[in-house]
């Protein structure tokens, strides 16, 4: 049974993509069996490893609407041991497209279990909403991880992310638990990222990843040349961060 | 008619609500009468002027719903010349409870017509999405304008919002139309940064405007006090940056 980890946060922008990328290359640069699955009609994950699903149908929509299966869908990506299902732009749609279907939020985890390759570790990039899409992630994983950004306004939209988990526990997912929260972008120099980092411990407090992401513009230069950040600068800060995370992604597991 | 400004992108984080919260007042500032609607569940643009909503019924979801009419819901906020429609977190169901309306890309234009307050400026702060909330909002505005974060992940996106702008305005208002592209976040030291600018400017030509917002952490720290850039420190460089982004957005009216 690989551990299932969905990276959410409705909040936009606070390195959801960027976590979930380069926690999944770290595992498999460390020898681990990692599929990266993007559910982000955006395709960030997907373009930030320089993969585009050549039609909707090998997507993660097509594996959502029953069009296609895992071997239709897998792609390589440039690093040994990482497997990605890219998303499509299409799954903006799946709001409207998929609000009648009776397993609606089960699409993604009927899928799953129809998956029969050896993977150690499933990560799923989720979109900035609690729409359908990130509930059919929080469904089909058994662990969640929150990125939430040092700063003001990512502060406040954890309650509403926090209770989401707690109704998807209840209604749709009784393994779902939290594996943790991680404070990324942490600007060393900025007193409002070490006030709100500090204000995220008090409140949260073990549930709180140790390692912290700093900001560091590698981390943001890495997928204009479609590569996780342990191929495009191994020995920036960004890349010892997310070594530290991943490890810290180990050692919280069951 | 007052000129009615959507400020959307589905890409996360790229400084909507900061650019909307903030053109508001310094046009307020500027002796224009402004409403700013805050049509996001996260409530950031309602929280970052320390307003909320008592209930759903006085947001702009009792609104959208007919539950309630403007004189309900607009709210003072602590500058003259700026009310606010606040937003309701109950907004995140919004895709699933609207979805079976008639005229569920019309609620917010509908609810818009029956406003009899006399008003220069109207601005609109979208979520990170192209569901029905932006599609509402999109609808209702005669405008449009895009902030574009000086980073990788923003430009891919570009291309999807505009087909999306494209379409609401052939399929449900034919008035809509371009405002334009502002950049933000624009870090000076970085190369990234700088590229990025100069791509969006290739692309996009006269679309994109002059004016530049820069990174500046005091824009990040205005919201924790509930102000906006204006009264909470007018000297610095992001004050400066909206100002003229706000001279741009009335150079660049009709
Ligand atoms: N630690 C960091 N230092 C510097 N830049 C970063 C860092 N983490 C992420 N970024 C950059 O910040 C932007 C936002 O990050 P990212 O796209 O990963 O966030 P997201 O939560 O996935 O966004 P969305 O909500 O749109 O899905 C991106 O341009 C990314 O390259
Ligand atoms: N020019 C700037 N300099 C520094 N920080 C900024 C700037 N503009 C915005 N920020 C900060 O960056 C973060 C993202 O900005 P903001 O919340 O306005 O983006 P958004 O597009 O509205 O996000 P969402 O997609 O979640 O609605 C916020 O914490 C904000 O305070
Ligand atoms: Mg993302
Ligand atoms: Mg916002």
């Amino acid at each position: 049974q690989p551990r299932s980890i969905t990276v959410a946060n409705q909040k936009g922008g606070v390195g959801k993509t960027t976590t979930a990328v380069n926690l999944a290359a770290c595992l498999a640069e460390a020898g681990q069996r990692v599929l990266l699955i993007d559910l982000d009609p955006q395709c960030n994950a997907s373009s930030g490893l320089a993969v585009r699903a050549p039609d909707r149908r090998r997507s993660v929509y097509g594996l959502m609407s029953g069009e296609a299966d895992f071997v239709d869908v897998i792609s390589h990506t440039g690093i040994d041991g990482l497997h990605l299902v890219p998303a499509s732009a299409d799954l903006a749609a799946a709001d409207v497209e998929l609000a009648g279907e009776d397993r609606r939020e089960y699409l993604l985890a009927d899928a799953l279990a129809r998956l029969d390759a050896a993977y150690d570790f499933l990560f799923i990039d989720c979109p900035p909403s609690l729409g359908i899409l990130t509930v059919n992630a929080l469904t089909a994983a058994r662990e969640v991880l929150v990125p939430v950004q040092a700063e003001y306004y990512a502060l406040e939209g954890l309650a509403m992310l926090l209770d989401t988990v707690a109704r998807v526990r209840e209604r749709l997912n009784p393994d779902l638990r939290m594996l943790g929260i991680v404070i990324t972008m942490l600007d060393g120099r900025t007193n409002l990222s070490r006030e709100v980092a500090a204000e995220v411990r008090e409140h949260l407090g073990a549930h709180v990843f140790e390692a912290v992401v700093p900001r560091n513009v590698r981390l943001s230069e890495a997928p204009s040349h479609g590569l996780p950040i342990c191929r495009y600068d191994p020995h920036c800060t960004g890349c010892e961060a997310y070594f530290d995370v991943a490890k810290e992604v180990v050692t919280r597991g069951f």
